[in-house]
């Protein structure tokens, strides 16, 4: 199973067009293995992106060093998916 | 698992078995209403299924509904089990409802991507694409959002087998797409035909690959407007809408374009609630009111379907 321990996903701010446009340089850069989960589009838009644990401080250094806002929208996604599949296993018991 | 519809969990989320068994369920309680169609086989062998709700009569035209193109986005998937009791419920009760299916029949594909779905439960949760492989990349999978023949592998699509938005190697490469547009084209009467996304709290309809309006934009925006008022109604959830293009970014090879091109109308895909949180990982609490609220924008569409026929 694909393990997502430290993976974090976070939630961009753009606030203008400069802003998209790194992004998306953040997009291309391939060994960061980014998961665009809303993509970069137009400012004021949120923009979430699921970072591998190996690749948070890069892409944090990036936006803080841009100026860019973002916060944690999910701190640990291993975390979330232990608790999605003990959530399925009780309703599986249940029933 | 329950023998009945009635005792199934509407509040979690289920395996791609649980589902499969769910629809034969439905079935067996509501033969003269519901049956299950075989469309077609994956890359990896598995059926793929339509519900069929039809009060009886042939040759109707009809209303699509699809979920889970994008296997990740659980809330789909589950928001369409929830559709398919809600219709079976509603039938014969709600006034609107019932004429509507008295008059179109309903397709409803809740597992839009098997392979990939089962994929999500198996090996990796946040697996987006189907499971096709590419000779000469060590990647899998097409996005079955961008292999359509619309705009197929302009910009807004990836020519990267490993890019999640990877548009495959010629429209229709997946079967998983080839399977609907060979059922949609053969049945020729579909009249609405909705694909449901996650997440973003959107209502989108043509077009994605170019930024000319639709010939029927006006109409198009109203009818998404009076939808959005309709899911806001019951829980204050609010949608964006317009033109994908406009709205969200450039995507070439998408569904609806498609559906569009081919004399579809009333052509929408939604992008359903985004608690600000969870993103894919929505808990499974937020199922129930996603699915509720959506069907009051459905059920707008539908009744808009019902009666402004073409």
């Amino acid at each position: 199973k694909e393990d997502f321990v430290g993976h974090q996903v976070l939630r961009i701010s753009a606030a203008h067009e400069a802003h998209v446009q790194k992004v998306k340089e953040l997009e291309d850069l391939e060994h960061l293995q980014l998961d665009f989960w809303r993509g970069p589009t137009q400012p004021g838009s949120p923009i979430d992106v699921r970072v591998p644990f190996l690749s948070l401080q890069a892409v944090k250094v990036f936006l803080e060093a841009h100026d860019i806002s973002y916060e944690t929208m999910i701190e640990d996604v291993q975390l979330l998916l232990d608790e999605e599949q003990e959530q399925m296993v009780a309703a599986q018991t249940r029933a | 698992l329950p023998l009945s519809t009635d005792t199934f969990n509407y509040a979690a989320y289920h395996t791609l078995d649980e589902i499969y068994k769910f629809m034969d369920t439905l079935v067996a309680e509501h033969p003269d209403l519901v049956s299950k169609i075989n469309i077609g086989k994956t890359f990896e062998g598995r059926d793929i299924f339509v519900l069929k709700f039809s009060t009886g009569v042939t040759d109707r035209p009809a209303i699509w509904i699809d979920t889970g193109i994008h296997s990740r986005e659980w809330v789909t998937q589950a928001s369409g089990v929830w559709f398919a009791k809600k219709i079976t419920q509603d039938y014969g009760q709600d006034s609107t409802f019932t004429k509507i299916l008295d008059t179109m029949d309903i397709f409803l594909e809740i597992v839009t991507n098997p392979d990939g779905f089962a994929f999500t439960h198996s090996k990796n949760r946040m697996w987006r694409k189907t499971r096709s492989t590419t000779p000469g990349s060590l990647c899998v999978g097409v996005d079955p959002n961008r292999n359509w023949d619309a705009g197929f592998g302009m910009a807004g699509a990836s020519s990267n087998p490993c890019s999640d938005t990877y548009h495959g190697k010629s429209a229709n490469s997946e079967v998983e797409v080839k399977s609907i547009v060979d059922f949609v084209t053969k049945h020729g009467k579909i009249k609405a035909f909705i694909s449901i996304h996650s997440y973003s709290q959107l209502l989108l309809y043509p077009y994605g690959y170019k930024t000319e309006p639709a010939p029927d934009q006006a109409e198009l925006d109203e009818l998404s407007k009076a939808a959005v008022t309709a899911l806001a109604s019951l829980y204050g959830t609010k949608f964006k809408y317009g033109s994908i293009i406009k709205t969200i970014y450039q995507a070439s090879g998408s569904t609806i374009d498609w559906t569009y091109s081919q004399g579809i109308k009333y052509s929408f895909t939604f992008e359903l609630r985004d608690t600000g949180r969870y993103g894919f990982l929505l808990p499974a609490s937020q199922i129930i009111p996603t699915a509720q609220e959506t069907w009051l924008a459905l059920l707008t569409i539908m009744e808009h379907t019902l009666n402004h026929p073409y």
